[in-house]
């Protein structure tokens, strides 16, 4: 039997208005940017 | 059979610090010169699925120079990251790492490093040193100086110079050089080595014979010179002696 993934169907699931999801990269800054 | 796709990580996830980490430590222990570095950010992250239970991960992070010198033995996580108006360095590296049954090993690394641009820091900071070059005159003149001083003071083992770490030089209202500087103990005391110097040779490879020298060697208005080495020396933990004295035992 094939079943869809969970995230798939998460997918799905319409966003809040003005919901941004969040970026994957580049990651935070810990200490300073040059 | 095909490797079974992997969920894309991202940057901030705990697998991809503890991947970073990983690069990090295999950075630092891989390399024989200059300060340790400390991660900063995670820019990016790939996952390329191998096998069963294996899987290729592309890092590319953005590192900071820290104070601590590669040959300390002080922890990552004690070192401190230098500031920004020391006129930071960073370090851009791609590391290509292997996650294999829950184990991540360092298969490849590439590294450049930087220092912030002068502007930048004169900008924030119109009056703080900017790094020189360290085969610039004026620096070499100061490290020379500042080893003869410590080595025609000291009763201990006399010191050679490893390296020079980092140099600073200022030119107003006063012109002042700055430098750190590896060192290494000889099997020589100081005293004897004024005899014969070319005597004297490097002690067997261990990290209680390296040391590590900050000096300051003010030329105008008043030529002054101060220098402060200590020797990294093995230490044994005791419940009534501070961590910090434990990592450096002062020579001077």
């Amino acid at each position: 039997p094939v079943a869809k993934r969970a995230v798939a169907q998460l997918d799905k699931v319409p966003h809040p208005v003005g919901f941004v999801s969040p970026p994957l990269c580049p990651g935070k800054v810990r200490h300073f940017k040059i | 059979v095909p490797a079974a796709p992997v969920a894309p990580l991202g940057c901030d996830d705990p697998e991809s610090e503890a991947a970073a980490q990983a690069a990090v430590n295999y950075i630092n222990g891989h390399s024989h010169h200059g300060y340790k570095f400390t991660l900063n950010r995670i820019k990016n992250i790939r996952v390329i699925p191998q096998g069963p239970n294996s899987y290729i991960i592309f890092l590319e992070v953005d590192l900071l120079e820290t104070t601590c010198h590669v040959l300390s033995p002080t922890p990552l996580e004690n070192c401190t990251v230098r500031s920004f108006t020391e006129h930071a360095v960073e370090g851009d590296c791609d590391i290509k790492l292997q996650k294999l049954d829950g184990k991540l090993t360092v298969i490849a690394t590439k590294c450049h490093s930087h220092a912030d641009s002068s502007e930048d820091v004169a900008q924030l900071c119109p009056d703080c040193p900017l790094l020189a070059s360290l085969n610039n005159t004026e620096v070499t003149t100061a490290v020379t100086a500042a080893l003869s001083a410590h080595n025609s003071k000291t009763a201990d083992a006399y010191l050679q110079l490893l390296e020079i770490g980092r140099a600073k030089i200022q030119y107003g209202p006063a012109h002042i050089v700055y430098v750190e500087f590896a060192v290494a103990a000889t099997n020589c005391s100081a005293e004897a080595a004024k005899d014969n110097v070319e005597a004297c040779q490097l002690l067997p490879d261990d990290q209680s014979n390296f040391g590590f020298c900050t000096a300051t060697m003010v030329i105008r208005p008043k030529e002054d010179l101060k220098v402060d080495c200590q020797l990294y020396g093995h230490q044994v933990p005791t419940p009534d002696t501070p961590f910090l004295s434990r990592v450096f035992q002062p020579t001077t």
